[in-house]
């Protein structure tokens, strides 16, 4: 943070973008500037609204050379922009030096790259010397901006100052419900919106994260996961579409439909996925009825759909979110958990979902 | 050719004071640089930059060190105030 840790004493800013450049056409400014400040929103209680006339919070200006601030800009290349710490006037205000060649993509100087970079300052943070860091002062043009992510670094400084995003999850309310469950390596992953809970059975506390932080190419609010541990692959469903990511590389050629897994048309998304490591098979689970794949054979087996309630005793349809540790099946429903051995095909616990989250 | 390249070392010395001037609180002292600038305040800021910016720390004037002051960046400076 800027010495004094100089930040914004409300959580609703407002923006005006004062003038545009002539690179790129207005709406392309526009959404470059909505799309940086939402990356900083998504993870602070900050919320952002654009007015086109008078005073903002935020003012955002293209200009050359000398430019009314006693720190002029240096013609092509070296300084791209520069912004104010938070406060009244042109404090807060973003400046972009319109002698760069702005561009939607990286061919030129990409603006929503710098913008969510100076957006950072005009939010209160300083430079940061995490060359992995948003804040990190040096342009990389080799920057995917479609992937473009807010590192830990910069989620720790951005919620030092404002706190973190009011709709995060609390790991031990005791309504809290899964969106999906997996393992990874011998952890367990415990999927909630656009975070997950990183459980090791090494540790007592679960790691909180955004999913864009490990996975940007991944969605939020997912539907279901699972490891094939012979493979290494971790697979998350959300839709009528499916992922591979492998550690935390999201693997190439997904995501692909759900129908090439051989679900019918009719099947619109998946509840949840269990992987039997034994049989090598996975079971999906769909409203109340679920279907087996044979992982070796890459194929979904015959004689399926079949009644979760038939073959899973005790286990209520709709299965929110499902995983395998230790030869038991844990089924989860709202804000509870089943464990259940499907050997002896029958439900052995029923406990409180976020069990796993030392609460 | 002697002659450019020692043209090329004064728009490099130019290039280094201006950006540790501006970036890492070099005293705005442009004597004091071209005296000293083997040694005191400039090996000193060098090094702070090579640190902040990830390179390796050698307190020198090396390529890598040269090469990133010639990378497009942010014009808020990393170390001090900026108002």
């Amino acid at each position: 943070t800027f010495p004094g840790m100089p930040k914004w004493r409300k959580t609703h800013l407002t923006y005006r973008v004062m003038n545009y450049t002539l690179d790129l056409p207005r709406d392309a400014v526009d959404s470059a500037i909505e799309k940086a400040l939402s990356l900083w929103e998504e993870v602070t209680p900050l919320t952002f609204s654009r007015t086109d006339e008078g005073e903002a919070d935020i003012k955002i200006l293209f200009a050359v050379r000398d430019h009314g601030d006693f720190i002029p800009f240096d013609g092509p290349g070296k300084v791209l922009g520069h912004a104010y710490p938070p406060g009244p006037g042109i404090y807060g205000d973003a400046h972009f030096d319109d002698d760069e060649q702005w561009t939607r993509d990286t061919s030129g100087t990409n603006l929503f790259l710098v913008a969510a970079h100076e957006l950072g300052h005009s939010l209160g943070l300083f430079h940061s010397a995490d060359p992995r860091a948003l804040m990190y002062p040096v342009y990389n043009a080799h920057t995917d901006p479609a992937r473009l992510r807010l590192s830990q670094d910069d989620v720790a400084g951005i919620q030092s100052l404002y706190g973190d995003c009011p709709s995060t999850p609390a790991a031990c309310d005791p309504s809290l419900s899964f969106d999906a469950i997996s393992t990874l390596r011998g952890e367990i992953l415990f999927f909630k919106d656009r975070h997950f809970w990183r459980k090791s059975l090494r540790t007592l506390e679960p790691g909180f994260y955004l999913i864009s932080s490990f996975w940007p190419s991944l969605p939020s609010g997912l539907d279901a996961a699972y490891e094939d541990t012979s493979k290494d692959i971790v697979f998350v469903f959300k839709g009528n579409q499916f992922w591979a990511v492998k550690g935390t590389e999201a693997q190439a050629g997904y995501p692909k439909s759900i129908h090439t897994l051989g679900f019918p048309s009719t099947v619109r998304k998946i509840d949840a996925a269990i992987f039997d490591k034994e049989k090598k098979k996975t079971y999906f689970f769909v409203g109340d009825k679920y279907w087996r794949f044979d992982e070796r054979r890459r194929s979904m087996e015959p004689g399926f759909p079949r009644e979760i309630a038939e073959d899973f005793p005790g286990v209520d349809p709709k299965v929110d979110a499902a995983f395998e540790a230790f030869g038991f099946y844990y089924f989860f429903n709202g804000s509870s958990q089943l464990e259940f051995d499907p050997n002896a095909r029958k439900v052995t616990h029923s406990l409180k979902g976020n069990s796993w989250l030392n609460c | 050719y002697p002659v450019d390249r020692a043209a090329e070392d004064e728009d490099s010395m130019e290039l280094v004071q201006q950006y540790l001037e501006r970036y890492y609180n070099l005293a705005k002292d442009t004597k004091a640089f071209v005296r000293r600038r083997d040694g005191g305040p400039v090996v000193d800021k060098l090094r702070e930059m090579q640190k902040f910016l990830g390179l390796e720390v050698t307190g020198k004037l090396d390529s890598d060190t040269l090469d990133m002051m010639h990378k497009p960046r942010c014009g808020v400076p990393d170390v001090g105030d900026f108002a």
